[in-house]
């Protein structure tokens, strides 16, 4: 809120986790105290991981709830508000991980407004801990300012921490923490004092973002197995299994546009990712602009001396030229073929290639589609890849379903200083693999609408997730089998989950969120179909399509398939806004610019009521 | 409760709702002329869903057919059957089918039970089973009449009324709240209603997910389609 005689009276967030599912409610309340009507601004971050499930805006009594409905049906409706060159939506890109969700509304004098949006996404464990992010901005002092965090983890919980980039020496105790085995309590809530920046000034300290980080207990080996009322959700992430040896091939861009700090950074990354590679390893650096080329033309064994060598030759790369992906990679899945034939390199080892590029092909093959058939063909299951985004100029889809038809993933490098720590990091979470061919089983007869069960790798303080319907609702128990390959030996994990009973689990919780295993597997499940949707065949890409429509309006998702309408109150002279929410895909983001505003979209529609669906 | 008036000649559908506090029993059926009496008492959640406001669903049905003196107690949990003085205990995890002079009895297991009264009645009550450790939620039932046309004209009660056919116009369709559910002005029982076009389940055929019937909603607990208010169909007990 940015006007003064708006006083910001409340601001609360809620999130309730409840077995990694996290379940956020951001509720802020302002009350218009000028004798004339003004905007007022609701802008919330939230992540790009996470789903908007509901929207609502309650001015004098009445409630402006959103409505979420298939994309397209939302724009062919709103498509006279679209052709007057308004854009749509409310959502935009808003840095690495957040995306920005923004409404304002006209209140009249001496009124208030409530806005409340809640949003759901499944916490990913990296290097052994999830994290729960939120970002807080009011940009003015508050009333009554709050935020709370529940934390249900069956499995207990290892450690929790909680901290805030905003949070001063001042500020720290009033960051207020309760573990218990298996359920925490996170609390913050400074007084309208203790937000000042300083005694007699307005200014905010709370801008920025708060973090809690936790892990849970691992004590079974296969993995833990959650029943909840017809649904099922495996987690499986077994510590104390020694790494595997991995052979990596470094593909690594250098076109005339790497050149100058991208090609700085690449090389500090690469020394340090050459650091951290052990001597039962074996690696390989391909280099390409618009020609190929290797360090060696064969793998080598990561001696010290051999890192040393590999350092002074990653110095050496210069960047020039045009930009040849086809060649580059399939001359890296050579490498790692023949290493493999050859058995020069162990038989449990993880295969893996890098690729670091930051624009598009243009030398050689350069149609996408090929491009991703040859590597797919060329790869046919042995290795994965992974890949790497430098910037934004890069077509970020491309190499994320490339990767994802390799069993890999994609991460976008983001310019800035810290370019080498993120290059780091993700070497980091990929580059310890635990497990390979992992494969969840459990009896055909019992189970239906599985998500993804079969993971190439497990990488070490990650978490593979798998979840699905029972055939029947009434089941409480499942009996599971996991095969994988660790280092030593083949390995099968076979057992019988039992459903707990969450009373005694939780006896003095009254609410722990209603079906929340059920939004999980909804949830994991429409993630799965928007990958297929990516690297499927036409006719997969259509069923996915119409099955992630389907879930995503029953579980009233906001995907990139669905639209949340939103309707304002009538005004004298706005007699009816609306406006459009919708998800974002990574190439809408690259193309939404950062500092976008909020544009409205006028329409002749009224305001949205739902009473009919009671079931 | 949910309630739906199919019109299969028509092929449209009346529904609207029943809200009322847990406990409530609602004459559904009464037929004075044949002596069947249809009575289901409502339960409510086990606890209220912090996000929803309570529900209520049925939860237990009594059934009477004077003249052949039979009563039929449904719960989530039994079957009680009485004929003449004899009574027998039937349960859902039963598959069973019984025939006698004057009533047949199916049980589909953990399903429904189908009731065929001679020259009278068929019905089906449909068990919806609930996750026994839900937190909310419990078990409750649904009642389907399968065949109504040898009721007497007197018959009555919230479905009974209804067995015989009701005459409804539907005009004006506007632009409702919702821009996907058009409202629109229905004339019946002499009342004008604003009524909305939405749809109801129909569990019969598949118990998970249910059918789509689309119907116009009547609001207000039925107010206008229904003889009288709701309070005229409660009754002190389930016979």
């Amino acid at each position: 809120v940015s006007v003064s005689e708006i006083e910001l009276q409340n601001v609360k967030i809620n999130c309730m986790v409840t077995s990694r599912f996290a379940h956020t409610v951001m509720t802020s309340m302002a009350l218009n105290k000028a004798n004339v009507s003004q905007e007022v601004f609701f802008d919330v971050e939230l992540p790009k991981t996470a789903f908007i499930t509901n929207f609502s805006m309650e001015i004098n009594g009445n409630t402006y709830v959103g409505v979420v409905k298939e994309k397209e049906k939302a724009k062919k409706q709103y498509e006279a508000a679209v052709s007057s060159g308004k854009t749509a939506g409310l959502v935009k890109a808003s840095g690495r991980k957040m995306e920005k969700f923004s409404v304002s509304v006209n209140i009249a004098a001496n009124s208030n407004i409530t806005f409340t949006l809640t949003f759901e996404e499944l916490l990913q464990r990296r290097l052994g801990k999830y994290e729960l992010m939120i970002r807080v901005k009011p940009k003015q002092l508050v009333q009554n300012f709050e935020i709370v965090a529940d934390v249900f983890e069956p499995q207990g919980i290892t450690f929790l921490n909680a901290h805030g980039t905003f949070i001063t020496n001042e500020l720290l105790p009033l960051v207020e923490k309760t573990v218990t085995d298996k359920r925490a309590h996170v609390s913050f809530s400074p007084t309208l004092d203790q937000q000042r920046k300083c005694p007699d000034c307005d200014g905010t300290l709370i801008d920025g973002d708060f973090f809690i980080n936790y892990d849970v207990n691992r004590e079974d080996m296969f993995g833990n197995i959650q029943i909840v009322n017809g649904y099922f959700v495996h987690f499986f992430a077994p510590a104390d299994f020694p790494k595997l040896p991995k052979n990596v091939v470094f593909v690594i861009d250098r076109s005339g546009s790497m050149s100058g700090t991208k090609m700085h950074q690449t090389h500090e990354g690469l020394k340090t990712i050459l650091n951290e590679l052990h001597e039962e390893d074996h690696f390989g650096f391909v280099t390409f602009s618009g020609d190929v080329k290797a360090w060696k033309p064969s793998l080598t064994t990561a001696t010290k001396e051999n890192l040393k060598n590999a350092e002074a030759f990653v110095e050496t790369i210069t960047a020039s030229g045009l930009t040849n992906i086809n060649d580059a990679v399939l001359f890296a899945v050579k490498m790692l073929k023949d290493a493999m034939n050859k058995k020069t390199v162990p038989e449990n080892s993880a295969s893996m290639i890098i690729l670091l590029t930051d624009g598009n092909p243009n030398e050689g093959e350069s149609n996408i589609q090929s491009i991703q058939n040859n590597v797919k063909n060329a790869i046919g299951g042995e290795m994965t890849l992974f890949c790497l985004g430098f910037g934004y100029d890069v077509s970020y889809t491309f190499l994320d379903v490339m990767a994802k038809q390799n069993n890999g993933l994609a991460r976008r490098i983001y310019e800035g200083s810290d370019a080498v720590v993120q290059l780091q990091g993700f070497y980091d979470e990929i580059a310890n693999v635990l497990l390979s061919d992992v494969n969840f089983q459990y009896p055909e007869n019992s189970v239906n609408s599985l998500t993804g069960s079969k993971f190439k790798q497990l990488f070490n303080g990650s978490e593979i997730v798998v979840a699905g319907r029972l055939n029947d609702n009434m089941m409480n128990d499942l009996p599971f089998e996991v095969t994988a390959q660790s280092v030593e030996k083949d390995l099968v994990f076979v057992g019988n989950a039992t459903a707990q009973d969450w009373k005694t689990i939780f006896p003095d919780q009254e609410y722990i969120f209603g079906d929340f295993t059920e939004h999980l597997w909804a949830y994991l499940t429409i993630q799965n179909l928007l990958d297929k949707i990516e690297k499927g065949s036409p006719e997969e890409k259509i069923k996915a399509t119409e099955d992630a429509l389907e879930l995503s309006l029953k579980y009233n998702f906001v995907t990139p398939l669905t639209s949340m309408v939103v309707t304002k109150p009538e005004t004298e002279e706005n007699p009816e806004d609306t406006f459009i929410a919708d998800k974002l895909t990574e190439d809408q983001r690259r193309h939404v610019p950062q500092a976008a505003g909020v544009t409205l979209q006028r329409t002749y529609t009224s305001s949205v009521t739902n009473w009919v669906d009671s079931d | 409760p949910h309630f739906i008036i199919e019109f299969a000649d028509q092929n449209d559908a009346l529904c609207f709702n029943i809200n009322d506090k847990p406990g409530t029993i609602f004459n559904l059926i009464k037929d004075p002329l044949i002596g069947i009496i249809v009575n289901g008492q409502t339960i409510g959640d086990k606890k209220i869903d912090p996000e929803n406001t309570m529900n209520t669903y049925f939860g237990s049905f009594g059934i009477v057919h004077a003249k052949f003196g039979i009563r039929l107690v449904v719960t989530t949990q039994d079957i009680l059957v009485s004929e003449k003085g004899k009574q027998s205990k039937l349960f859902w995890s039963d598959n069973i089918s019984i025939k006698g002079s004057n009533m047949d009895l199916h049980v589909a297991k953990d399903r429904s039970l189908t009731v065929t009264l001679r020259n009278s009645v068929k019905f089906v009550i449909v068990l919806h089973k609930v996750w026994k450790k839900h937190p909310y939620h419990q078990d409750f039932l649904g009642f389907y009449t399968l065949d109504s046309h040898l009721f007497s004209q007197r018959v009555h009660g919230l479905l009974g009324q209804f067995f015989h056919g009701i005459t409804f116009e539907v005009s004006d369709m506007f632009k409702g709240k919702d821009p996907d559910k058009p409202d629109a002005t229905m004339f019946v029982k002499g009342h004008n209603l604003t009524v909305t076009r939405g749809w109801q389940k129909d569990f019969r055929k598949d118990l998970k997910k249910g059918e789509n019937v689309p119907c116009w909603f009547v609001h207000k607990n039925g107010t206008g389609l229904i003889d009288g208010e709701i309070e005229d169909y409660i009754v002190s007990g389930l016979f």
